[in-house]
């Protein structure tokens, strides 16, 4: 069991010490504390290096210290000849005495006592990354405020994740912006923009000073940007070394500040805003798109009309003109309709009369009714010509788009009566 | 018809054949055919065939049977009256509306219709055709067409004609402008060719045809001199009928 204190004799003490014998003591105090070990009386043969009678004082296997000789207190006021103070919880001293000992020596008493380590100041390394507070038998770390003790109970860190961004424009800065940022912290800013818009981030040089790369180049504190399908950075050092503007091409990005435990730098300040994705802007001669712009982009609305003698077709129905909009995929709904060349189609026949099957039944096609001569003729007139119209309908110059009627010649025998008269 | 000749109905491709009782009319157009009031004022769904110049059921067959939408008499016809002691046959004209289109061809087309202008009103001596399966010199009816030409008289020949067997007294017999007095040498209409078309030739035209003037209505003696129906007075309500009982598409 560990304990507080103790007390090591030489054999024999404070009789001379025999030849040939070796002693070890196990020291252990409880964890937390360190062990000051002084000699209150130390008479050993003294050789070179001490070769031939020993005390050592031996730590983790390596030994912290070797005596022999003899010793007497520099102080008036301390009985200890020789001090020492371990920062452990254990020790090992061994006493060793060779075969040959011509003179009379007795050896050494030592004590020992548990004292408290200062974790904060003893060691070269710190165990906490901001406060450290020691007290007996341990130390525990703390934080500044708006700061957090990791589960680790020694590091700090700022909470600075979770913010979501859904504006199409906004402004993300480092935490404490322009002051110091933490470190030792791990930074997440989420900008979740609407399906259609792409995300444009942009960094004045002046607004970026975040920890330089080491000499090989690496960002020990670093400013990251990930897109659904790129990542731009990291990106370090005094001045934003990217370019004026990121264009990220997707709708979401992740912003991740991370930061190590050294630095003093004044962070960074990004701006960034929602580009709206583009449509393409299509040309074609049978249409015309209003409003017209150079360029179309999500959610723009264009009504597009056919020209003349053009229609779109839409299951039965034909339509001068449709609205398309510009959807979030950069597509254009809608996009399956096409002005086509108007088709008036087959044209209806008519009692006593015939037309043939145009060829073509597109607008400015002609076509010419007739009627079964010689028992009918042309109500209006020798020639019914209609045309194929923008509308969709056949159309004749008088009767518009009425078909022309065949009507009975009158009053015309085909054979004559002839009397043979005898 | 007395002094006619058999006719083809490639030469009255109008006539129109009433079944019962027997008489003719003429073709006007696709849906209407005139005829006199008194063969219809009876019967008001008559069967009618055209196309056919005999009366052979085979033959008429090879026509067509036309079927009756309406009769519409003149409202002026005086009705009631026996037909045998009809003494006023003023007005003798009536339409008969067809329930579908007839099929023109080279034996079935209308005649014209008179035109408004005076060339329409027949003149004396102007020479004109009539048609029927009427009663003959030599027959009661006959089976099939016969024709003949005959000119426009004055009126005052019809009224001199003198019936062998008086029913009327010859002042009772009413005569009047809608009427026209036609024939010559024996050419004549008589019993059966009732309704049939008095043809005379549109006056002015490069090429020949011929309108309705008249319609076969009554005589005093067959083979003298006969009366029919003056068609260019009812010009007015021939197209007021025909235009008031049209639907879509029809006169």
């Amino acid at each position: 069991e560990p304990t507080m204190y103790g007390e090591l004799l030489s054999p024999n003490y404070p009789q001379a010490y025999p030849n040939e014998v070796v002693k070890t003591w196990d020291i252990e105090v409880p964890e937390g504390f360190g062990i000051h070990l002084y000699f209150t009386h130390l008479d050993i043969e003294l050789s070179e290096n001490c070769a031939y009678d020993s005390v050592q004082i031996i730590s983790g296997g390596i030994e912290e210290e070797r005596l022999c000789g003899q010793r007497t207190s520099k102080s008036p006021n301390s009985p200890a000849v020789e001090d020492f103070q371990f920062p452990y919880n254990k020790l090992q001293v061994v006493f060793t005495s060779d075969f040959s000992n011509e003179e009379r020596f007795t050896g050494f008493a030592a004590y020992y006592t548990a004292v408290d380590v200062n974790e904060c100041t003893d060691f070269t390394d710190v165990p906490c990354s901001h406060f450290c507070n020691n007290f007996i038998g341990g130390y525990f770390c703390s934080c500044p405020p708006e700061y957090f003790l990791h589960d680790d109970l020694r590091n700090c860190g700022v909470n600075c994740s979770g913010d979501v961004f859904t504006a199409l424009i906004g402004e993300i800065s480092s935490p404490n912006y322009p002051n110091p940022y933490p470190e030792n912290s791990r930074c997440e800013y989420q900008i979740r923009l609407q399906e259609g818009f792409r995300v444009v981030v942009s960094i004045r040089r002046e607004d970026f000073d975040v920890e330089p790369a080491d000499s090989e180049g690496n960002c020990h504190d670093s400013l990251i940007f990930a897109a659904k399908t790129q990542q731009f950075g990291p990106y370090c050092g005094n001045g934003f070394p990217g370019p004026l503007a990121i264009n990220t091409q997707s709708n979401t990005l992740d912003i991740i500040f991370q930061t190590d435990l050294t630095g003093q730098n004044k962070g960074w300040k990004l701006r960034y805003h929602g580009d709206p994705i583009p449509c393409p802007k299509v040309i074609t001669a049978n249409s015309v798109w209003e409003p017209e712009k150079a360029r179309y982009v999500f959610k723009d609305v264009v009504k597009i009309t056919c020209v003349e003698g053009f229609e779109v077709v839409e299951g039965n129905v034909g339509s001068t003109s449709f609205y398309s909009t510009c959807q979030s995929d950069g597509q254009w709904s809608n996009s399956r309709l096409d002005c086509q060349p108007v088709d008036c189609g087959v044209p209806e026949p008519i009692e006593n009369g015939k037309v043939e099957d145009p060829e073509d039944s597109t607008f400015g096609s002609v076509i010419h009714y007739t009627c079964e001569e010689p028992h009918y003729y042309m109500e209006h007139g020798e020639d019914a010509e209609y045309r194929c119209a923008a509308n969709g309908s056949w159309v004749n110059d008088q009767l518009g788009i009425e078909l022309p009627r065949c009507i009975p010649v009158c009053g015309v025998p085909t054979e004559p009566f002839n009397i043979q008269q005898r | 018809i007395f002094g006619g000749y058999p006719a083809k109905i490639q030469s009255f491709p109008w006539q129109v054949f009433f079944e019962y009782p027997r008489a003719g009319g003429a073709l006007i157009n696709e849906y209407w055919v005139l005829t006199a009031a008194h063969v219809v004022e009876e019967n008001s769904d008559p069967t009618m065939y055209v196309g056919s110049a005999s009366l052979r059921m085979d033959k008429l067959e090879n026509g067509q049977r036309l079927v009756t939408e309406r009769v519409i008499v003149h409202p002026g016809w005086k009705q009631g009256d026996d037909l045998s002691t009809r003494t006023d046959f003023d007005n003798d004209i009536a339409l008969v509306q067809l329930k579908d289109p007839v099929k023109m061809g080279p034996t079935v087309s209308p005649i014209c219709l008179p035109g408004t202008s005076s060339e329409y009103n027949p003149s004396v001596g102007d020479l004109g055709m009539i048609s029927g399966w009427g009663r003959t010199e030599k027959r009661l009816n006959v089976i099939n067409l016969r024709g003949a030409k005959l000119p426009v008289t004055s009126l005052e020949k019809c009224k001199q004609v003198k019936e062998d067997d008086p029913k009327a007294r010859p002042g009772d017999y009413v005569f009047s402008d809608n009427m026209i007095c036609a024939g010559e040498k024996g050419v004549d209409s008589c019993d059966g060719d009732s309704g049939g078309a008095f043809a005379l030739p549109v006056p002015n035209v490069k090429n020949p045809k011929f309108y309705v003037a008249g319609l076969v209505s009554w005589g005093k003696k067959c083979g003298t001199y006969g009366i029919y129906t003056k068609v260019k007075n009812y010009m007015d309500w021939i197209l007021k009928t025909m235009q008031e009982n049209s639907g879509p598409r029809k006169d």
